[in-house]
């Protein structure tokens, strides 16, 4: 006799959160309307107070969402929110002659070439609190596990995709750029192709 | 081309590098599990000379395991009495079947005691176990066998310390 194992009593809230407004550009208002996607909520409200404990959304090979808290172990923070590098800044190459910087260790006639990283316009991805993709979190595809998988990273290849089931997929943003004038491309889509699979490719019998 | 793709999504910002698929049965055309090419699309690229095996990705949609378990719906039926009990009576019907069935012939059985005759069976049965052989002295291979007649054992006086 096994006794009925009754699933615990969890308070779900059916609050739907409420949109905030913003100031962009320092002018302009906006209104954010939040939304929440497979238990992630996007474009939410910033607290009033930045904790730097804040959870962050990661993603499991298949896509799947799965929350982060942060934690502080002997004084210092695991888990923390990923730092992205370079990856979505933008380089720009300052060229200093003497006149600008008056360097004792320098020549009238030098020139100092710095280069200098400019920080992407977080208007629209600091709503996003979902981990960004970038050429780190590349993988490996293919029978021999050779090709990388740019520009995506999640979900991984051969991952089982179930119905009903909600998956991230996930790009390296930069990845795209005009052949002309090296700007990232504006818009992508999606598609889904069906495979034509050989008996052997079918798996195994069930 | 395009027109193969079973699903395609509408222009995304780029700039969000991120697209949640909600995986759609119909995805499947009525199989179990379908084997599909995930490929992104830039604005750059025309539909006509798009290639999905460049920047595409092997994924495989299944309608995955149904578990059948109480839902909350289900517990709150129960606890309220009203439960759901076809397969209970599914359950029992094979086992009532096969009793029922053993009480009849049991009872077959008895009543036609007296008129059974199953002698030619039971005959037949134990001819099978005890097969004659015959008598040793004709089988050919016992033929020249000394059959010693009995005899009796030699018999001692016994001395005074024996008895």
């Amino acid at each position: 006799y096994v006794p009925v194992k009754k699933p615990k009593h969890t308070t779900t809230t059916t609050e739907v959160p409420k949109p905030w407004l913003r100031t962009i550009s320092s002018t302009i208002k906006e209104i954010v309307t939040p939304t929440v996607i497979a238990g992630v909520t996007f474009s939410a409200k910033p607290l009033e107070t930045p904790d730097p404990l804040q959870p962050w959304i990661s993603l499991k090979k298949d896509g799947t969402p799965q929350t982060i808290k942060p934690e502080i172990k002997k004084g210092r923070t695991v888990k923390a929110s990923p730092d992205y590098s370079t990856y979505f800044k933008t380089a720009y190459t300052t060229t200093y002659s003497y006149e600008d910087l008056q360097a004792h260790n320098m020549d009238a006639d030098e020139h100092l070439e710095e280069e200098v990283f400019v920080d992407e316009d977080s208007t629209y991805i600091s709503l996003n609190p979902v981990i960004r993709c970038t050429p780190d979190t590349y993988f490996k595809k293919g029978i021999a596990r050779d090709i990388s998988s740019e520009p995506f990273c999640t979900p991984r290849e051969n991952s089982v995709l179930k119905v009903d089931h909600t998956y991230f997929v996930t790009w390296y943003t930069r990845f795209f750029r005009d052949e002309v004038t090296e700007e990232t491309i504006d818009q992508v889509r999606l598609h889904l192709f069906a495979v034509k699979e050989k008996a052997h490719d079918k798996g195994f019998k069930r | 081309n395009l027109n193969a793709a079973f699903f395609s999504s509408e222009w995304l910002k780029n700039v969000d590098g991120l697209y949640p698929l909600e995986v759609s049965e119909d995805w499947l055309d009525g199989k179990y599990e379908r084997k599909a090419l995930l490929a992104i699309q830039p604005r750059s690229i025309p539909d006509d000379e798009f290639n999905p095996l460049e920047y595409g990705l092997l994924v495989e949609v299944s309608l995955g395991s149904r578990v059948f378990k109480n839902t909350k719906e289900q517990l709150a039926l129960q606890d309220e009495g009203i439960t759901d009990e076809s397969w209970y009576y599914v359950a029992m019907t094979m086992p009532t079947i096969v009793l029922f069935a053993c009480v009849a012939m049991y009872f077959f059985l008895y009543l036609s005691k007296d008129t059974r005759d199953v002698s030619d069976v039971k005959r037949y049965a134990l001819g099978q176990k005890r097969r004659v052989l015959g008598k040793l002295k004709d089988m050919k291979k016992f033929k020249g066998m000394k059959n010693h007649a009995y005899n009796e054992l030699p018999t001692y006086r016994k001395n005074s310390k024996q008895s």
